[in-house]
């Protein structure tokens, strides 16, 4: 369960219009959950702020848990893989 | 594409049809999530294109042999990858020794250099594989310019990264995409849209609600029910059929008789070749026979053409088979096997002719009757036109929806076997620039390039209203007025769940008469008719939204279609039709119940005027069946006398619900 694995943090429509605030908003509210700024750096994998709010990042499944249950966030749920048809 | 166009009566020859009401797509940006593009392609040329829009904020990025200055130009005028959630989920860089692949947007499967021709492609003439499928290349928007979103990568199968498309997603809709095409699936059983681990459900909300209509492949697990994917209400679904169009190879036996097998053989003539069956003695002699399979313990095929018989609809037991005979020297193959629409080349010219069992079966009895079988096959040849015939293809994901019954997917068809289009050198199936493919992955950008058409026509739709559109005009027959076959087994005509409204008819979506359009209250209520709760709704709108508390119809979404999974004694809903031809129009209901169904609209007459160009009517439905039923069909056309607008009637009796019906 320590395993850290890409997830999808989804935020739902965008709280602001400026990409880079969204992107700061990410950074700061995962830094609540993986102990700094720097670390949340490191484990973001994406920040999505244009067409919605959300971000991708490396977390563990306890990780995930936590930032599921703050009230910013609709859903967190893991990567998964598509292919051509 | 050599094809396509002329059969869905959007000919470039022609000067009175919607390519040219819209300058073939001028200015419309098709974004593509795929593997990537070739850019030397000569389909991606810019001859006589005005410059970029301004309005695009895209870009073409640079990185291992894509030079995002120099490869792209006036059509290719975004190219982007995204590797960083395929790369984080793997913890290991990327092996493209064993995988070849760039990390750039160059593409290397060929799959998106494909799909992107289908769309927008330049016109090439004199396009062919080896000759066959010969003629005019170009995408059905052809003067479209296209953005290449590669979140693909080349692994087994193309693996996509739902981390990865959503930041396709994201920069689509911040750089200006007017429509987004995705040939993508994942694998049953299906996530609910809002809490789909996939993407694309959660990514298409955000692009439609900001106008771009998301096409998507329906996938290829068909013919089985209930195997459609990306069945959100507000993506467009797409299913694949086949053109009027096959590829001919003469078998011709020792007895003089010639069988036409299908085949994509440009190699010489096989000259009266010794035929073989490989049998076993024994109480069980056909297993040596099964193409999977095949031994040769028992039977010499060196220098022969070999038949084998599989049950196996799909590519791989051709393959095997063709690695089998030729490692035993065999010199060329027939295969019996019930259709799977995935034809491809068997290696360097070596003929491998595809029949059906009961020609098959005549060809084996030939064998057994022969005291020395013979067999002469020649080249393929391209038939265009009667009296090849329009299917739905065996591999065509099909409906009901297994996540939401009550909401019809498929959406529409369009063709989506061997399709004619550009692909990278590397693709095995390439030959001078181009390969013919097959997939739900080939009839999505069908839609979409017929999309951009619609975008150019009329700017201000919803992706709703182009869904309406061209699912309320689609072809309930093919272009000829002959019906369509879903393939399967065994072959039926095709309903509702196998093609949606129909077979695409482009002309006929540019006037449609009327359309079912929606708008984000329009997927709350679906929403919230599905069981999602009002927090999560509220953060994915950014709006307040409480739910009502008797909770709304799924059966009342306003989509251009009525399903009915569990129909017990009857039900009403509801439909808003918006007038989007001349203001002041009478539309008449006109309807074909399902078998045993009873139908009322009311009102049975629509009156719009210059202040009533929106009219709400509600269909009650009830049963006389008294046992649980299969579905039945029919449709609801409101007609003006100019058109005719169809939406397909699906219903199923289930008086006792909920209910695994095996007995």
């Amino acid at each position: 369960s320590a395993e850290s694995r890409v997830h999808i943090v989804y935020m739902g429509e965008r709280q602001h219009n400026d990409p880079k605030l969204i992107t700061k908003f990410h950074h700061d509210l995962l830094a609540t959950i993986v102990g700094s700024k720097e670390a949340a750096v490191d484990s973001m994998v994406y920040s999505y702020r244009h067409g919605f709010s959300g971000f991708a990042a490396k977390l563990t499944q306890s990780q995930a848990q936590q930032i599921s249950e703050l009230p910013e966030v609709v859903h967190v749920i893991p990567n998964r893989f598509h292919s051509l048809q | 594409t050599t094809r396509t166009w002329d059969y869905l009566d959007i000919s470039s020859y022609s000067p009175l049809n919607l390519l040219h009401d819209t300058h073939m797509g001028d200015g419309i940006i098709i974004g593509l999530l795929d593997t990537g593009v070739w850019p030397e392609s000569v389909v991606f040329n810019d001859d006589g294109l005005e410059p970029i829009p301004a309005r695009w904020k895209g870009h073409c990025e640079s990185g291992q042999l894509f030079n995002g200055t120099t490869d792209c130009n006036r059509k290719l005028i975004g190219a982007k990858y995204f590797i960083d959630g395929f790369l984080a989920e793997n913890n290991q860089p990327f092996n493209t020794t064993d995988n070849p692949d760039y990390m750039s947007p160059r593409d290397s499967f060929g799959h998106g250099t494909h799909t992107s021709t289908i769309a927008g492609g330049s016109f090439v003439a004199n396009a062919s594989y080896k000759g066959l499928a010969l003629g005019t290349s170009r995408g059905g928007a052809p003067r479209a310019r296209i953005a290449m979103y590669k979140v693909c990568w080349n692994v087994p199968q193309g693996q996509c990264s739902s981390a990865d498309i959503l930041k396709a997603f994201d920069e689509a809709i911040h750089d200006g995409v007017d429509v987004l095409s995705l040939s993508l699936g994942t694998q049953i059983p299906l996530f609910a849209e809002v809490d789909e681990r996939d993407g694309i459900a959660i990514g298409s909300f955000h692009a439609v609600a900001n106008g771009i209509p998301v096409v998507c492949a329906a996938a290829n697990d068909g013919p089985a029910a209930q195997t459609v994917h990306n069945t959100a209400p507000w993506i467009i679904t797409v299913a694949a059929t086949t053109l009027d169009r096959s590829f001919p190879t003469p078998i011709m036996l020792g007895n003089n008789v010639t069988i036409l097998g299908q085949a994509w053989y440009a190699g010489k003539e096989i000259g009266l070749t010794g035929l073989v069956y490989p049998e076993n003695p024994g109480l069980r002699p056909a297993l040596a026979g099964v193409c999977e399979s095949l031994s040769f313990n028992h039977t010499s095929v060196d220098g022969k053409v070999v038949l084998c018989f599989t049950t196996v609809t799909r590519r791989s037991a051709v393959s095997s088979a063709v690695s089998a005979v030729r490692a035993a020297g065999g010199v060329g193959l027939i295969v019996a096997k019930n259709p799977g629409h995935v034809m491809g080349p068997c290696g360097d010219d070596f003929p491998c002719v595809v029949v059906d069992y009961e020609l098959g079966t005549q060809i084996l009895f030939y064998i057994r009757s022969a005291r020395s079988p013979t067999v002469t096959i020649s080249p393929s040849k391209t038939l265009v036109g009667k009296p090849a015939s329009t299917k739905v293809a065996t591999f065509s994901s099909r409906g009901p929806s297994s996540i939401t019954p009550a909401i019809l997917k498929p959406d529409i068809a369009a063709p989506g076997v061997s399709l004619l289009a550009a692909s990278s050198p590397l693709d095995t199936f390439m030959n001078g620039g181009f390969a013919l493919h097959s997939g739900t992955s080939m009839a999505a950008p069908v839609i979409s390039g017929i999309i951009a058409l619609l975008k150019a026509k009329h700017p201000n739709w919803s992706p709703a209203a182009i869904r309406s559109a061209i699912v309320t005009t689609a072809w309930k027959t093919d272009p000829f007025g002959e019906p369509i076959f879903a393939e399967g087994s065994p072959r039926k005509l095709a309903d509702p769940f196998d093609f949606g409204g129909g077979l695409v008819n482009p002309n006929r979506a540019s006037k449609p008469g009327l359309v079912y359009d929606m708008d984000t209250d329009d997927y709350v209520h679906y929403l919230c008719a599905v069981g999602y709760n009002d927090s999560a709704i509220s953060k994915l709108v950014r709006q307040g939204i409480a739910c009502p508390s008797a909770k709304p119809s799924v059966l009342d979404v306003n989509v251009p279609s009525i399903t009915i999974p569990n129909l017990r004694n009857s039900a009403t809903l509801t439909r808003r039709v918006t007038n989007v031809g001349p203001p002041n129009s009478t539309y008449k209901a006109l309807v074909e119940s399902p078998f045993g169904i009873t139908i009322t609209v009311t009102p049975n007459i629509l009156v719009f005027h210059s202040t009533a160009q929106e009219i709400s009517y509600q269909v009650r439905v009830s049963t006389s069946h008294q046992v649980n039923t299969g579905y039945y069909f029919g449709s609801l056309t409101w007609t003006d006398g100019v058109h005719n607008v169809t939406i397909p009637i699906s219903a199923r009796t289930q008086i006792l619900q909920n209910y695994a019906d095996e007995n």
